[in-house]
C-alpha cells in the first residue's frame, strides 16, 4: 500500500506531465514555437463548401480549416486539416535542426467523435528527412501506424537515430482508417536532438 | 417567459457586427 | 490502502476522461464539430464598449464577444456572451439531430472570478427542442438550476429521454445570481444519441 503523500506526489507528477504538453517533450513542428508548413505536395484540401461566414447577413466565404492546424496545439473535433483521399503529404519546416527520435500523431477519441468511429483518422504513413523543400525522395526515417483503437496521442520512435540532423520533415499519410472521402490530421508532432 | 415574443426580426444575424458562421452543407470533416 | 499500480491507474483515467473534454461525451453543440447560434430571439447582448480595438493608434470599434462563444471551448474569465438582464434566449442548431440526453453548462469558477463572486451567472433555465428554427414553444426538454456554489461544469439529464430527435435546441435563462444588468454564458453543451 501507499501512503497519501505517495498518492499526492503521483498525482502531481501526472499534472505536471500534463501540462507539458502531455509529453514533456520539445515539439520542434509547433507553429508558435517556430515550425511552419511548407508545403502539402499534392494533396488537395477537403473542401465541403459548409462553414459560411457572414457579416452583416453578407455571405463572404466558405471556411475550410488550413494545413497550418496540424502544428497547433488544438485538438477539439472540427479543428483538423482534412485531404482528399487517403493519401497525404505534409511538408513542416521544423524550428530548428534536429535529429529526430520520434514522433506523435494526435486524432480525437473515438468518445468525442459525433459519428462514433474515426474513419477518417491516418493508419500507415511514413516521415522523411528532407534536405531541401524541393527533394523528392528524402530520408526514410520511419513507417508506423496510427491504432484507431488505441490512445488518442500516440507517439512513434525511430529505430534508428539518424546521423544527419534535418530541419524539414515529410509526414506521409498512406491510408485511412476506412473514409471514402477524406483523412483528417488533427495534429503531428517531432521530437528530436538539436545539433550542438 | 415566452421565447414566442419574435419582436425583433428571427434573422437577428443580419445587422450584428460579429462574424456568423453558419453550416449550410452538413457537417465539417 | 491501494497499491502504486492501482494509484496510477487512478491518476490516468481521471486525466483521460478530463482530455476528452471533461466529460467523455459528445457535445453535439460544439462550434468546430458543426454546431451553430441560429438566434438569440429578443435577447440582447450587453455592449460594454469598453473593449477598444485601435488600428495604428485609430480607435475602430468596441469589441464584445458574439453568441457564439457559447458554443466554443475556451471558458477563461472574459470569454462568455453577456445578454441583458436575466432572461435570455440561445437558439443552437446541433452538428446533427439527437436525441438528447443531457445537457451540460460551465462558468468559470468563484476563484477566478476577479469580483469573488457570480452573480452574473445563469441560475434557473430551461432547455427545448425545436422542429424549426422560427418554431415559438418548442418541447420542453428540462428545466434545471445552475448552482453557484457547485461544481464549476455541471451537467443536468433529461428526465425522459424523447421519442423524437432535435437538430435545434433553445436554451431559454429565466434568471440569474444577482447581477442587476447582464448574465455571462460561459459554455452549454448538448449530449445526446443520433438518430440511427
Amino acid at each position: 500500500g501507499i501512503t497519501e503523500a505517495q498518492a499526492r506526489a503521483i498525482v502531481n507528477n501526472a499534472l505536471k506531465l500534463y501540462s507539458q504538453d502531455k509529453t514533456g517533450l520539445v515539439d520542434f513542428a509547433l507553429e508558435s514555437g517556430g515550425g511552419s508548413v511548407l508545403s502539402t505536395r499534392c494533396s488537395e484540401t477537403y473542401e465541403t463548401k459548409t462553414a459560411l461566414l457572414s457579416l452583416f447577413g453578407v455571405p463572404l466565404w466558405y471556411f475550410s480549416q488550413s494545413p497550418r492546424v496540424v502544428i497547433q496545439p488544438d485538438i477539439h473535433p472540427g479543428n483538423c486539416w482534412a485531404f482528399r483521399g487517403a493519401q497525404g503529404y505534409l511538408v513542416v519546416r521544423l524550428s530548428m535542426a534536429v535529429h529526430p527520435t520520434a514522433f506523435t500523431l494526435e486524432h480525437i477519441p473515438k468518445a468525442l467523435s459525433p459519428t462514433g468511429n474515426i474513419t477518417s483518422a491516418p493508419k500507415d504513413f511514413a516521415v522523411y528527412g528532407l534536405e531541401s523543400e524541393y527533394q523528392e525522395e528524402g530520408l526514410l526515417l520511419g513507417q508506423f501506424t496510427y491504432d484507431q483503437d488505441g490512445e488518442s496521442l500516440q507517439m512513434f520512435h525511430v529505430l534508428k537515430r539518424p546521423e544527419r540532423a534535418f530541419q524539414i520533415v515529410e509526414l506521409r499519410i498512406l491510408s485511412n482508417w476506412g473514409h471514402p472521402e477524406y483523412t483528417c490530421l488533427y495534429r503531428f508532432r517531432v521530437h528530436g536532438e538539436p545539433i550542438k | 417567459p415566452r421565447s414566442g415574443d419574435l419582436c425583433c426580426p428571427p434573422t437577428w444575424l443580419t445587422w450584428t457586427p460579429y462574424l456568423v458562421l453558419s453550416y449550410v452543407n452538413g457537417p465539417p470533416p
